[in-house]
């Protein structure tokens, strides 16, 4: 992903139960499309990053050096979607639970 | 001998859905050799129609199942549920109790005795103290209503209340026993059509941070080569607390502007890498070569109210950064 934008942004990752050991519990999804955020929040943000008003607030003091130690906003997930999983528990019986935020949808400057 | 299912009409979430019934080869298949039961297959069905976006189990969360473990007791079958993985934090919603039923026909009268309306089965569900030789509390005793004939039906039962009863009493060892009225064998279904229980809940510890390591994972991903003891994962937010702890006094967390002595030269802000349509209007301009005095109070006012016009974002009180700047 080295060509993917230097600024705060969505990036893919696709989650394989298998590649964190959880694989035998998990009956579905074997995988699924997690998403990461990365990328810098310097100032100026641009539209896309989606700052929130601290944010640009403490982008600018950064920028202006006024208060030393402040860093730059994190870029985070903003919008996140839930994902059901289907499962054996400890005793074996077949349990779905849904998962509130398990794949980014969008990211931003907070 | 039995084709495929029928769903009963209680509330099992399945009978009137737009999903196509799966046939059960397909949809075990993904369970393994293990796990080839209704159950498995209900539960899939149920993943599919709550993996949609939005969709929601029951205005829940969490979709509990539970097999039977198969008992005689007095020469009948009895079949035990354990309940009590169900977690505290989960409120159960609603609980279904699913069975296979057999037609009446294949429970025929005593010879010599008079035809008669057939009696109705009784589905009697007790809640078994733990160490407990009784039979149990009888928490309800449903009547039943056998399929027509020639095929069997899967059907089932709304058993929320007692299952919501047992757990207030503590009680989560279920058990399950068909009254049938007459000689036939009563609930007694092997393999593929063994009773099973859903329960639909709310958990209310899903939405805590880690939530999702709570209930999947199950072991310490830092154990290998530690000798270190180390706490259940995600068992409490001790680490968290500590962490917190050790850095209150920190710099970073005094609410209080640092001393003049403290200050140092402003760092060289990050310039624009940019394209100008991407940025928000507001800081990029403050930062600028400003026009001349004379421009601008030629194009001030109209400039402004264009760029307040055309503009969607904040825009950033110049003033207040010039001050920043000269400080």
């Amino acid at each position: 992903q080295w060509d993917e934008p230097r600024v705060c942004s969505r990036r893919y990752l696709k989650v394989d139960f298998a590649d964190i050991g959880w694989n035998e519990w998990i009956i579905s999804p074997k995988a699924f499309d997690a998403y990461y955020c990365a990328g810098a929040c310097e100032f100026p943000m641009p539209k896309v990053v989606r700052p929130s008003n601290h944010a640009t607030i403490q982008s600018i003091v950064r920028a202006v050096g006024v208060v030393p130690g402040v860093p730059g906003p994190c870029c985070v997930p903003d919008k996140m979607s839930s994902l059901g999983v289907l499962f054996l528990d400890e005793s074996r019986n077949v349990v779905l639970k849904v998962y509130p935020n398990m794949s980014v949808e969008t990211c931003a400057c907070r | 001998s039995h084709t495929a299912p029928a769903w009963s009409a209680a509330s099992d979430g399945l009978r009137g859905d737009e999903d196509p019934q799966p046939s059960p080869g397909d949809a075990t298949a993904a369970l393994g050799p293990g796990a080839q039961d209704m159950v498995a297959v209900h539960m899939l069905r149920l993943y599919e129609k709550y993996s949609r976006r939005g969709a929601r189990p029951g205005a829940g969360n969490t979709v509990r199942s539970f097999r039977a473990r198969l008992d005689v007791v007095d020469q009948k079958a009895v079949y035990v549920f354990n309940l009590t993985s169900m977690q505290d934090s989960e409120m159960i919603l609603t609980a279904t109790f699913h069975f296979y039923l057999e037609p009446q026909r294949r429970w025929p009268p005593a010879r010599g005795l008079a035809a008669g309306p057939p009696a109705r089965p009784h589905l009697l569900l007790r809640s078994l103290p733990h160490n407990a030789a009784t039979q149990g509390l009888l928490r309800a005793a449903l009547a039943l209503a056998p399929p027509p004939p020639p095929r069997g039906l899967w059907q089932a039962r709304d058993i929320s209340a007692v299952v919501q009863a047992a757990r207030r009493d503590g009680e989560l060892l279920l058990s399950a026993q068909l009254d049938p009225g007459d000689k036939s064998p009563g609930l007694h279904r092997p393999g593929a059509h063994a009773p099973y229980i859903l329960v639909y809940a709310n958990d209310l510890a899903i939405s805590e941070p880690n939530s999702v390591a709570v209930t999947l994972q199950r072991y310490d991903p830092f154990q290998t080569g530690d000798p270190e003891p180390r706490p259940a994962p995600n068992g409490s937010s001790d680490p968290r607390v500590r962490r917190a702890a050790a850095q209150a006094s920190g710099p970073l967390h005094d609410n209080e502007l640092p001393g003049l002595h403290e200050r140092r030269a402003p760092a060289v802000a990050h310039g624009p890498r940019h394209h100008k349509h991407e940025l928000w209007p507001g800081p990029l301009r403050a930062l600028r070569p400003r026009p001349g005095r004379r421009d601008r109070r030629r194009k001030g006012p109209e400039l402004f109210a264009a760029s307040a016009a055309s503009s969607q974002v904040l825009d950033f009180d110049e003033k207040t950064m010039q001050k920043a700047r000269r400080r």
